[in-house]
């Protein structure tokens, strides 16, 4: 079976959208298959992985709310063993439309149950929220992996964010598991990254990766040739550090 | 009367809590009255002037919610002249409990009838999304002023932001207008962040404010201490950067 990981943190900026497909692509180069599903109105993951969402005719958005079968929406990206599903702007309006509906919180576990098995790894990169679509992704996936800046901001909402993973365990999928708390945008040589670092240790323990991001222009330059960084400038700082967060997270999944 | 200004965008962690805080102190600075209305569940704009939201008896949620006058959740800050309109959890709830309420978009320009004219400005700091809660803003604002950072995915979102504006603008609130795009976390060092103001300012024209904010690590250092720039090290250039955009952001407002 697949493992499907949800990554999430209702603050916005904190690089869910670059773990997403930097870590998908860096997972697809060990040889495992993985989907990368964009379920952010935004779309970025889908202009990330140099798709131009406003061409794409179907998306995680007929999934959710048309039950359309997922594998007409999965397309391949320019890294081989990656896949993408997807999203529009029309995803927005799944947040309004979602709400009466029967099973609202189970619409994408229903959905991506055809493909159970089909990837090693599925990769859902959540909208900064805490919404219906975000509820959808906890409900669906098995584990939860949550981006953090090393700011002020960015440690207010993990209290937050760790109430709703509650609920959605005891309400929705008993299975749910944080698999670890990633340290994005690291800049060592600040007071404050090193500070906020050893205040998410001191809270999570062993559950922060070893691994850490460290904040590299070349991640964001990548993003806007829609490619990873791994195709984009594979010996940067940052590409080493998604590789090595590769490993980690087969490990740590090997371990469980 | 009061210039009330949202500002938003749906992209995360661009700077928008960190501009309504420094941006509303750099006009109390100048002497004005201003209120910094939290409009965001994650209350990042009231832990950044110092208020634990986990304390807050009333917030902006009463007032879209409960029809609580809003005289009752204004409190003064550590600035003399700057105000704060706090935010708790709670608001998260809003998205769903406004669907079925009647003008359910005008929730917030309703409540804020009471206060016209008593403070020069309001600054309401957004969540990162185009719902409910952000088009109650900008349904309420006389002018929208959009925080950006000079990466690729803020770039991608304008589009969509343009058309939401657009659609309050026809159906809602005639008199909203672009007050600027602020350009946020500036690197000049990078090619990127030269290269993607250079395409903002090809899109926008002279709606692109002639002040920048350079990427300053005490900007985020003073969130973590609960103060604006100003308190925290005010003769920072992002401190410097926030008071010569409170000069032009008055010049332009005066050349209306
Ligand atoms: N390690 C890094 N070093 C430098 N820039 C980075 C890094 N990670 C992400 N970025 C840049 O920071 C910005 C925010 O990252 P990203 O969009 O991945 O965050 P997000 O959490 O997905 O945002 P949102 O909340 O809007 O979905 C982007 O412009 C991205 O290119
Ligand atoms: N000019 C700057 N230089 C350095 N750091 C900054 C700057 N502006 C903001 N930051 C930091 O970047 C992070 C994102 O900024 P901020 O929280 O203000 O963005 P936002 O748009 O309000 O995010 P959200 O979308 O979650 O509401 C914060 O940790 C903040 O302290
Ligand atoms: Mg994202
Ligand atoms: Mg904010």
């Amino acid at each position: 079976t697949s493992a499907l990981i949800a990554i999430t943190n209702q603050k916005g900026g904190v690089g869910k959208t670059t773990t997403s497909i930097n870590l998908g692509a860096a997972l697809a180069g060990l040889g495992e298959s993985v989907l990368v599903l964009d379920l952010d109105p935004q779309a970025n993951a889908t202009s990330g992985l140099g798709v131009n969402h406003e061409e794409v005719a179907v998306s995680i958005y007929d999934i959710l709310l048309k039950d359309t079968p997922v594998e007409d929406a999965i397309e391949p990206t320019a890294v081989r063993n990656l896949y993408l599903l997807p999203s529009t702007r029309h995803l927005v309006d799944a947040n309004i439309e979602l709400v009466p509906m029967m099973a609202r919180e189970q619409k994408l576990r229903n959905g991506l149950r055809e493909i159970d098995g089909q990837f090693s790894y599925v990769l859902i990169d959540c909208p900064p929220s805490l919404g219906l679509l975000t509820v959808n992704a906890l409900t669906a996936a098995h584990y939860v992996m949550i981006p953090m800046q090393c700011e002020q901001y960015a440690l207010d909402g993990l209290m937050e964010l760790n109430r709703t993973i509650e609920m959605v365990r005891s309400a929705l999928n008993p299975s749910l598991e944080l698999l670890g708390v990633l340290l994005t945008m690291m800049d060592g040589r600040t007071r404050l990254s090193r500070e906020v670092s050893e205040q998410v240790k001191g809270y999570f323990g062993d559950n922060v990766f070893r691994s850490y991001i460290p904040r590299r222009v070349r991640l964001a330059e990548a993003a806007s040739y829609g490619e990873p960084i791994d195709i984009f400038d594979n010996m940067n700082r940052g590409a080493i550090a998604y590789r090595r967060l590769a490993e980690e997270l087969r490990d740590r999944l090997k371990a469980k």
